[in-house]
């Protein structure tokens, strides 16, 4: 059991190591509280966003730890690949250029599966092959409208 | 392997039988608050029986039936560039609910559905969808619990 | 004890309904689970976001409900007036069109208070009378930009 | 009344004594994630004394001190339009810190810092400073947690 969660978490953390220098001009890691007995502790990450020293997460500010966590969940998902992913507004804390880095990467992971993204910010729709749109009628059921080529 | 089409009929705001043709690559979703945006994801979670009613937002699964039409049933159809069609069907009744499943316009059992999606590597606790949320909740989780979520993965 | 409670809800309800009404082509009201003994339930919300039937609030988009409460913040504030506020980005959840009226509402407060908003989002940048650039200098502190008068 | 100026001094990530005026109506902060931001709304309610360490982020009052820097004190200082100009400094000690309070250049308590803002109109347990997060905090409360909201304004 100990056996299956360690290869596991090496997995994790080394898509973690990449997906999140690619996502910040910096580098990270996941760390185990108890490498030893990893049960018997928590999981946490070492971080240095753009090359700042390391802070506990709830130092950070809120766009850090939104990309932290984002770059967690990519890389759970690189380790169980998918045919398709959702993805639900993930890019509500982060600003602009953060934005475009997310749209980047989802872009490139695109290639080999298919990804649907939910968002209101502009360049994560500019980023996307297609756009979807979505919006109310008079009567309050939702219409879906035409699909617009991107790019 | 890819979705290619999406027919939601009288689920959450789609009072009107919706289809979505959908393609590999990159696709955006975006309207306004309250369009329906998020209730496409929860259409597809709610046909491939991938989350429970809370996950979707629903206290119980008959809060997923439109409530503007005067209908008891709700139905959605995911197909995917296999061929396959898969269907879930949610109908009202006096006392509850029927919850019909079908594999390519077959009556079969949830189990069937999902013996096929794990074949696809689609997993009830995988992370492939995100729901709107998720992020903040894994953001302020304690360090136990998302160490746990590596339990659960391996 | 239950008067004070019972005047002070009268009073934010009736703001809330004013602010909540003006936010969103609808309307809605506080409701509390035990009008009889308030202390004995809890508060919530009757809304109607775009005449929509009324939902439980759980029920509601993200964007709905971020509306909701952030027309309950100002409803307080409303009640307990101060020099000056501080919003640090509540914006978050609202798509472009909330976002701009968020930011007309704040612009008509500001006349007679002083509002210090944080955000990343464009509508409100723009219905600001003032931006204040914050950047990271190469030694990773802090580096406040000159002040851009707007409009 | 408004704040005319903000001085912060080695305070979070102000490694370098930063000046900020401030004006009446509707001001914008806004730039790069981790670039400063919130920190700008947590120099104030420092000087103000109206929220803990953990309402700063910071599990100890020390953490508040710019790591940067080899300095072992950090100071903001809050001006208001009718002249006051209310300071807050922390120095870090062998074995913990000071925290001292100005009134206009005079040291006092903390407490002559809050009645000065009590008569105009800002509490610890106001509303008038809204949090990065609090809109989402308020929005997940139980339908309880919120009615006592009212109760602690009443
Ligand atoms: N059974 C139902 N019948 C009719 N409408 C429903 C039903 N269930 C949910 N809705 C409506 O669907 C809307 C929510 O849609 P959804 O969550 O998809 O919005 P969204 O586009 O994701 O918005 P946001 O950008 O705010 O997240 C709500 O207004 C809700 O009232
Ligand atoms: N004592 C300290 N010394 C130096 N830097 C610090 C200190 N405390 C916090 N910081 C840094 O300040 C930064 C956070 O700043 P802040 O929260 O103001 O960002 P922000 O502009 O609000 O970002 P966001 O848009 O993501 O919310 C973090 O990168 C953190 O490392
Ligand atoms: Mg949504
Ligand atoms: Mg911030």
């Amino acid at each position: 059991k100990r056996e299956a969660f360690l290869s596991t978490y090496t997995a994790i953390d080394s898509n973690f190591k990449d997906i999140y220098g690619r996502l910040t001009r910096g580098w990270g890691k996941l760390v185990l509280e108890m490498p030893e007995d990893p049960f018997a502790g928590g999981l946490t990450f070492e971080v240095h966003p753009q090359d700042k020293d390391v802070r506990r997460l709830n130092m950070m500010s809120g766009g850090e730890k939104s990309l932290v966590t984002l770059a967690f969940i990519f890389s759970i998902q690189r380790h169980m690949p998918a045919p398709f992913y959702g993805l639900d507004e993930v890019d509500m804390h982060l600003d602009g250029s953060n934005v475009e880095g997310i749209a980047h990467m989802i872009r490139s992971l695109s290639e080999t599966s298919q990804f649907i993204a939910i968002s209101l910010r502009k360049p994560m729709i500019q980023g996307a092959d297609r756009i979807i749109g979505v919006t109310i009628r008079p009567d309050k059921s939702t219409l879906v409208t035409g699909v617009k080529c991107n790019a | 392997m890819h979705i290619t089409l999406l027919e939601i009929d009288n689920f959450k705001s789609f009072g009107r039988k919706t289809k979505i043709p959908l393609e590999t690559g990159f696709t955006v979703i975006s309207g306004p608050n309250g369009s329906g945006k998020s209730n496409i994801l929860d259409s597809i979670l709610f046909a491939l029986g991938i989350t429970s009613a809370r996950g979707l937002r629903a206290e119980r699964l008959t809060d997923l039936i439109n409530t503007g039409s005067n209908k008891n049933t709700a139905e959605v159809h995911v197909s995917f560039s296999d061929g396959t069609r898969i269907t879930r069907r949610i109908k009202r009744t006096a006392n509850g609910y029927y919850s019909y499943n079908y594999l390519n316009g077959r009556l079969c059992k949830q189990g069937d559905v999902l013996a096929f999606l794990a074949n696809h590597g689609i997993k009830p606790q995988g992370y492939n969808i995100v729901m709107q949320g998720d992020v903040a909740r894994i953001m302020e989780m304690s360090d136990f619990e998302r160490r746990k979520i590596i339990d659960e993965i391996a």
